[in-house]
């Protein structure tokens, strides 16, 4: 029933006023709100595809830290993802819906003041850049975040339909955060 | 000189011009040197049409129609400021024409695809004229006869031609307007086998040629005027009181970035599926270090 309510809503925004946005606003606005509902709750069963996957990895553990679940950023697009900016310790799962490998460079809003190390599930250390957030997006109306940074990371090669994960730590080490930090250059334009 | 920004030895170079902050040319960097293109790129704006729909000339550019009020668009600014951000896996280079246009160019290391993330909004109207931004860039040294490509969700690529049409007879009354089509994926220009380029996008948007070597698509509009067909309000969506903000991403590539393995159609292909199906992020907390975790 819950992946039927995602298909109802993308049944209904079938209409060409969906599609092109040729709508009264609180029609459009009622258009993303049943997208928005059926996406959420398809997600759900996302979150339980990968705690099944978990308890399969888990073994006779059962599943790893069955408590924490796999949370969704859909606001990544302006640098903003509250788990990520709040957490010590978390994992980045990337999961591939092409037929084939792909690589993808991750990029996760953090806020400055700390380093990130990323370590992927061989136990690698994994080359990762401390990017900022441009002034334009920190200014975007609604954006209520604390991240001022994204740290990226290349995934490489995320199988077909599968995926890869990699664990990132928080760490005050300076002389890493300083060697992870990108170099910024503010030319003077005309020099 | 012009600013320069690469990532060593892979990947593209980009270089913006000293004055201006704006893209100039792009290259690809290999062992044996870059070879630069010229290619520019800034944001323009069209004003809209305001009117009362009475009449035919009075038809306002709304939600249905796209009509801009004169056949030019005009630059956003003549200048951006320009941060540059260099590091191991990727150069960026953040750019702002005005608090409501900025885009950020990205080549991520051994990448032969120039992305371009831009922000527009809140659209100002205070002056009380509809706007309708687009993204123009412009291959200088290239003549494509008026003739683009645009393609059918993805798969079959339509040949357009400047105030033409196939199947009639087209007296142009609109310069503009005529000559946009719908770009789902991707607009590709041609000018001789040694000179293709292909703008894509993340999500379907209008988009033109209106001149040899221009490639233009329409990101955002905020319009003062109902155009009549039937929604019975302007195009004027407010978000927190103000214009709504839109963000997306188009890409860049040009025929130099293919090579023996992927020739020009193998890379727009290829990258419109993975812009199509990108992967599916999520985040966990964790308490455990990594190699507890692994």
């Amino acid at each position: 029933p819950r992946l039927e309510r995602l298909k109802e809503a993308m049944g209904v925004l079938q209409h060409h006023d969906a599609v092109s946005g040729t709508a009264k606003q609180h029609v459009t606005n009622d258009y993303s709100e049943r997208l928005s509902q059926g996406v959420t709750e398809s997600f759900q069963m996302v979150v339980e595809a990968y705690s099944k996957l978990n308890a399969v990895e888990g073994g006779d553990e059962g599943p790893l830290e069955a408590t924490a679940m796999p949370v969704f950023c859909p606001l990544l697009n302006v640098s903003s993802c509250p788990l990520t900016e709040a957490s010590e310790a978390f994992t980045v799962t990337t999961y591939n819906p092409l037929a084939r490998p792909r690589s993808f460079p991750v990029r996760v809003p953090v806020p400055s003041g700390a380093g990130y190390k990323v370590t992927d599930d061989q136990g690698h250390a994994i080359v990762s850049q401390l990017v900022p957030v441009p002034d334009a997006v920190l200014r975007v109306p609604g954006r209520n975040s604390t991240a001022t940074l994204e740290l990226v990371f290349l995934a490489e090669d995320i199988p077909p339909l599968g995926f890869l994960q990699f664990h990132v730590q928080k760490t005050a080490n300076l002389p890493f955060q300083k060697e992870q930090m990108s170099q910024i250059f503010r030319p003077q334009r005309g020099l | 000189k012009d600013i320069e920004v690469n990532l060593g030895n892979q990947g593209l170079a980009v270089s913006l011009d000293k004055d201006t902050g704006l893209l100039k040319s792009i290259g690809v960097v290999r062992p044996d040197g870059i070879t630069m293109i010229k290619v520019n790129q800034t944001y323009m704006w069209y004003a809209g049409m305001s009117g009362n729909n009475s009449q035919e000339e009075f038809r306002a550019s709304g939600a249905y129609i796209f009509r801009p009020d004169g056949a030019h668009a005009q630059p956003v600014a003549a200048a951006a400021n320009v941060t540059i951000v260099q590091g191991p896996l990727v150069a960026e280079i953040h750019q702002e024409w005005t608090p409501w246009v900025s885009q950020v160019i990205r080549a991520y290391k051994e990448e032969l695809t120039l992305e371009m993330e831009w922000l527009v909004g809140p659209i100002p109207v205070k002056d009380g004229i509809g706007k309708e931004i687009v993204s123009r860039v412009i291959w200088p040294d290239i003549s494509t006869n008026g003739t683009f490509y645009t393609d059918a969700n993805g798969r079959e690529m339509l040949k357009r031609v400047k105030n033409y049409r196939p199947t009639w007879q087209l007296h142009n009354a609109e310069p503009v307007a005529g000559n946009y089509y719908p770009v789902n994926s991707r607009l590709v220009v041609s000018g001789g086998p040694d000179f293709q380029a292909a703008l894509m996008n993340d999500r379907s948007q209008g988009g033109t040629s209106l001149d040899d070597g221009h490639m233009e698509l329409m990101l955002h509009r905020r319009l003062l005027h109902d155009d009549a067909f039937g929604v019975g309000e302007p195009l004027n969506e407010t978000a927190f009181g103000e214009g709504l903000v839109a963000r997306g991403k188009l890409y860049l590539l040009h025929s130099d970035f293919a090579n023996d393995d992927c020739d020009f159609g193998c890379l727009h292909r290829s990258l419109g599926e993975k812009v199509m199906l990108e992967p599916v992020i999520s985040f966990t907390p964790t308490t455990k270090p990594a190699h507890a975790w692994r």
